[in-house]
């Protein structure tokens, strides 16, 4: 919900040069970086979530060792930002991302800007017992946001 | 939260309403293709080694993203020298660098049955291979089995070992040679490769299989095995994804 809200205020805004350009940082004012695209994180709660007891890895190390520090959560990743003209401000713009810029440009109305998403992903392993108390490792790609960049 | 629990400027916190909590909970069982959250029956301490195994495993791949491939070398020489078994070895880390899902399976047995004096070097085990899922196909498995170092009065002694594979079904309950190994009294932890038995069971589901030790001291009577949770035989198998599995749109 936090990434909808700022993402719609983020739309409302002028389009202006995003973090990263050959610009110097002194040269954009900070509420404009803070719009461009980039990789944000999230805090999953497993207490809010009402997973106090995790079967992941931690509750291993606490069935095994006894000892009581089971994680609290998990900080996530996620792509949120603002994909406007420059794109080179963009290091990680694809050349598909150019294209739809330059489209968008000539039709606003119907064409919509390059998305801020994952450029780079990475796989996460899990590790849970399944209900025969059997232990499961399975791993799962392209689950990590490692960067962020425009499409 | 940054590292400091420290809630970050700008970030709008709220707490999660029920619904929204059971939405998040099955999003996220969804992701990691779970049909339900897990409800292990676990009773403490009784199958310890087999989590510890896949924990060693887990905390491999945890590792080798940070690690350059000698300094895994030298990890796993030093840990073949330094600790004893069920910890992974190099072979394991082969296996699952090709894996994309790795099960242990507990021993079914809990106790072992009344033998006659003729049988009473064996000893046999069960695991319920019916929890794999289709579609997966059994690139290495292993069953493995804790041996103690014996007595130093004993350690010029040899055991032969054979595993048995036995077919419920069978009228006979005859069973199937798998492997027969010598070993020396002093060695510690055996591993019995067993992916063609394993691939037999995938094939053959509605066949419920068992498998079986036999051990035959050179130097005297049945050495005792462990009964430490630490200490239980289990099995271990690595799988290859073999079709493309797609979420359902909910």
């Amino acid at each position: 919900s936090t990434g909808r809200k700022s993402r719609q205020q983020n739309r409302n805004r002028s389009t202006q040069p995003q973090e990263g350009s050959r610009l110097g940082p002194a040269e954009y004012n900070s509420s404009d970086q803070k719009t461009a695209c980039r990789r944000h994180e999230l805090y999953v709660s497993f207490r809010e979530l009402g997973w106090q007891e995790v079967y992941f890895l931690h509750f291993l190390h606490v069935f095994l060792s006894g000892l009581d520090h089971r994680p609290e959560g998990y900080a996530a990743n996620y792509c949120d930002g603002e994909c406007s003209f420059p794109l080179n401000a963009h290091m990680n713009a694809t050349n598909h991302a150019i294209v739809q810029t330059l489209v968008h440009l000539m039709n606003p109305e119907n064409v919509p800007k390059p998305c801020c998403a994952p450029t780079k992903l990475h796989a996460i392993s899990v590790l849970y017992f399944d209900d025969n108390s059997n232990v499961i490792l399975k791993k799962y790609k392209n689950m990590v946001v490692r960067a962020c960049g425009c499409h | 939260l940054d590292g400091n629990n420290e809630v970050h400027q700008g970030f709008i916190h709220r707490r999660l309403r029920t619904h929204e909590k059971r939405e998040m909970q099955k999003e996220i069982l969804s992701i990691l293709g779970l049909p339900h959250r897990p409800r292990p029956h676990l009773s403490h301490g009784k199958y310890n080694s087999a989590p510890l195994f896949m924990l060693d495993l887990y905390n491999t791949i945890s590792n080798e993203e940070k690690s350059q491939v000698e300094g895994m070398l030298d990890r796993y020489q030093s840990m073949r020298t330094t600790q004893s078994p069920p910890l992974a070895t190099y072979q394991e880390t082969a296996f699952l660098n090709d894996a994309d899902m790795v099960m242990s399976f507990v021993n079914l047995v809990e106790y072992d049955r009344e033998l006659s004096p003729q049988r009473r070097h064996h000893k046999e085990f069960k695991f319920n291979l019916s929890q794999i899922p289709e579609g997966e196909a059994i690139t290495a498995a292993e069953f493995r089995l804790y041996k103690e170092c014996v007595s130093r009065a004993f350690r010029n002694d040899t055991l032969l070992l054979k595993v048995y594979q036995v077919v419920k079904e069978h009228p006979d309950r005859r069973p199937v040679p798998a492997e027969s190994r010598r070993l020396w009294a002093a060695e510690e932890g055996l591993e019995f490769d067993i992916t063609a038995t394993s691939n037999l069971w995938v094939m053959n589901r509605d066949t419920i299989w068992a498998c079986r030790a036999v051990h035959q001291h050179q130097g005297g009577g049945p050495r005792r095995t462990g009964r430490c949770s630490e200490k239980q035989p289990f099995m271990v198998a690595f799988f290859k994804v073999s079709e493309v599995h797609i979420r359902n749109s909910r």
